[in-house]
């Protein structure tokens, strides 16, 4: 799953 | 039927920002979008989820560090130009 593999995320 | 070909999507930032969420995942090159905002600035300009971001502004970004991008993007403004293309074409 790749969701459980983000390390960064940003909202932009 | 997706598109495979990149995509060069100007958009105006809105009352929530430009609409999307750029991630990094671990172990991988390149950065990738989400949680497109349904109807907001990024979804009306073509972005999908999943795309692969390659240039903000014009500028390859496919190798640098995730904090500079987010930087190009907030440092562009009100508008900004993303080249993005599916995961797949990647």
């Amino acid at each position: 799953n790749m969701i459980s593999l983000v390390t960064q995320k940003t909202k932009l | 039927k997706v598109n495979h070909k990149p995509r060069v999507c100007k958009m105006v930032k809105g009352p929530s920002g430009f609409g999307f969420n750029l991630n990094m995942v671990k172990n991988k090159p390149g950065l990738f979008i989400n949680e497109v905002q349904r109807h907001g600035p990024a979804d009306v300009a073509g972005v999908e989820n999943n795309d692969v971001l390659v240039e903000v502004n014009g500028v390859n970004v496919i190798n640098e560090p995730y904090d500079n991008v987010v930087a190009r993007i907030k440092e562009s403004g009100d508008t900004v130009t993303l080249l993005v293309c599916s995961k797949d074409a990647y």
